[in-house]
C-alpha cells in the first residue's frame, strides 16, 4: 500500500476536491482506495455521502489509540472506494496529543500495529486540514509521499516556502523516506492571466514535480458535494472528472518509476 | 475602538480578502482601521504591501509578550490603514502557549495594557487562519463581534455549525460580550445555482445577521495581491472593489445601531 499525504496548509486550495477525486479515479480503474480524512470539518466523508451519523468511529479513535484502522473502515457507495471518516472531535487532538510521547506517529504507529490493511488496499489518500498542526505532521509522518494541491492563485504561492520547510524538517526528524509525489495545479482559470502565470511560476520554481495534469475550475467539482458523490459520479463527462481521471493516470504511471 | 475578528475555519473562504478590503473601504470614509493579522502565512501583510523584512516585530511577539501593540503597530500605504502583520512563528504559538495560565487572554490583555491604542483607531480587524486553534480563540476572546465570510459553496455550509458553537462556547467561557456582527457571503457567482442556493440556505439559517450586500467573484479581488495593493487601490470601479464599499458602509450602519 502506498500511503500519499494531499497537504497544503493554504485554504480552500481544493485538498478534499483532489482526494474525493483522484480517489474516485483511481478506484475506476481497479485500485483499492481508503481515503483517512483528518480534517475536522470531515468535507470528504459528506463528499462521499458518509453522514454525521456514521462517524462513530472516526480518524479521532484510530489517531487517539481508541480503535484500530481495521475498525474505522467504512466502505462507500463507489466500488473500490473505502473511507476512515473525520469529525468534529478531531480539533482538540492538538491538546490532547500535547504529553504524548510518539504524538506525531500515531498514524504511523496504527498502520504498522494492523499490516493487514496494507495487504487490501493499493493507496491511502489522507486529507489534511488547513494547517501545519499535529493532524498534518501525522499525515506527513506516516506518508510515503506528498501530493501538494495548489490554487492558481496569488496569496497560494506564498505558503509554498513553509510547506516545503515542513516537509524537510518532517524528513528529517520523523520520516526519513518522504518524498513530494508531485504538486497539482487546481481552479486554473484560462480566461484569466493570473492563473497562466501562476502557474509559469510554479513550473519554474519545481519543474517537473509538477503534474501535466491540470484542474480547471469547472463548476461540477463544487456542485457534486451538494449531492453527495465524486464529480466523477455526478457527471463523468465534466471537465472536472476528465482532469482527474487524467490526474489519477499520471500519478499510477510516476507510482511505476518508484 | 471596536474589535471585530473576522473568522471560519473552513479554508479560502475570503477572509483576508475581507479583512483587506473592508479595512480599506472603511479607511477610504475616515476610520483609522488597525489590521492584527494572526495568519502565519500573513496574506493580509502581503496584501498591504508589507514584505517580510518588515515584519521583524509581529503579531506572533504580542501574543507571546515580547511586544506591546504600540511598538508593532505599522502605517500603510493607504491613509488610515495600519497593520500589525503575521509570519511564520504565530504556527508554533499553541506549542508555546499550552503552559501559560491566561493563553486565551493573551491579545485581550495586550490591549488592556496599552489603551491608547484604543484611543487611536476606530477599528480593529482581526484576520484569523483557517482554524479553531489558540489563534482564533484569542481573536474571539478579545473581540467586541465576529465578521463570518461564508464561501457560496457547498462544503462552506459544512463548517458553519462548528463556528458556531465555538463562538457560543467563547461567550460561556471568556468572552461573554462577544456576538455575530454579520455574516458576509462571498466569491458569490450568479451564473450558477449553487451560489443561489446556498445564499438562500444561509439566509434561511441566519436571517438579517446576513448583510444585504453580497461580494460577487471577481478577478479583481484575486488579482490585487500580486500588486500588494487592496483591489479598492488596485481598480476602484471593479465590481469586488464596490461591493467591499458598500459592505463598509452596511457595518458602519449596524454599529451606529450598538
Ligand atoms: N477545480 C475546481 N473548480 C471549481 N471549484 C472547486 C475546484 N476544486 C475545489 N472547488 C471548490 O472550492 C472549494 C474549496 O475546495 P476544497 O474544499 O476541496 O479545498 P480544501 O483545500 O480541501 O479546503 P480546506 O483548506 O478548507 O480543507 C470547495 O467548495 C470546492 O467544492
Ligand atoms: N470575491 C472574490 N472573488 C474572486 N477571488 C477571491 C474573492 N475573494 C477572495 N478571492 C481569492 O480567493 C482566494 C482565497 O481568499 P482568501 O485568501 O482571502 O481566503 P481566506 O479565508 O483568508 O483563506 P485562508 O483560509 O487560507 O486564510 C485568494 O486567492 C483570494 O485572492
Ligand atoms: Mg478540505
Ligand atoms: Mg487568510
Amino acid at each position: 500500500m502506498r500511503i500519499l499525504a494531499i497537504a497544503n496548509q493554504k485554504g480552500g486550495v481544493g485538498k478534499t476536491t483532489t482526494a474525493i477525486n483522484l480517489g474516485t479515479a483511481l478506484a475506476a480503474v481497479g485500485k483499492r482506495v481508503l481515503i483517512f480524512d483528518t480534517d475536522p470539518q470531515g468535507n470528504a466523508s459528506t463528499g462521499v455521502n458518509i453522514g454525521r451519523d456514521l462517524r462513530a468511529v472516526s480518524s479521532y479513535h484510530v489517531l487517539n489509540g481508541e480503535a484500530s484502522l481495521t475498525l474505522a473502515v467504512q466502505r462507500t457507495e463507489i466500488p473500490n472506494l473505502f473511507i476512515i471518516p473525520g469529525e468534529a472531535n478531531l480539533a482538540g487532538l492538538e491538546q490532547e496529543l500535547i504529553a504524548h510521547v510518539r504524538s506525531q506517529f500515531k498514524l504511523r504507529d496504527a498502520i504498522a500495529a494492523h499490516t493487514e490493511i496494507g495487504g487490501v488496499f493499493d493507496y491511502m489518500l489522507i486529507d489534511c486540514p488547513p494547517s501545519l498542526n499535529i493532524l498534518t505532521v501525522n499525515a506527513l509522518t506516516a506518508a510515503d509521499a506528498v501530493i501538494v494541491p495548489l490554487q492558481c492563485e496569488f496569496f497560494a504561492l506564498e505558503g509554498i516556502n513553509q510547506l516545503h520547510q515542513t516537509i524537510e524538517a518532517v524528513r528529517a526528524n520523523l520520516n526519513r523516506d518522504l518524498t513530494i509525489q508531485g504538486i497539482v495545479l487546481t481552479m486554473y482559470d484560462a480566461r484569466t492571466n493570473l492563473s497562466e502565470q501562476v502557474a509559469a511560476d510554479v513550473r519554474n520554481f519545481f519543474g517537473d514535480k509538477v503534474y501535466e495534469t491540470i484542474i480547471p475550475r469547472n463548476v461540477t467539482l463544487s456542485e457534486a458535494p451538494s449531492h453527495g458523490k465524486p464529480a466523477m459520479i455526478y457527471d463523468h463527462r465534466a471537465a472536472g472528472s476528465l482532469a482527474y481521471m487524467a490526474l489519477a493516470k499520471e500519478l499510477i504511471e510516476r507510482e511505476r518509476l518508484v
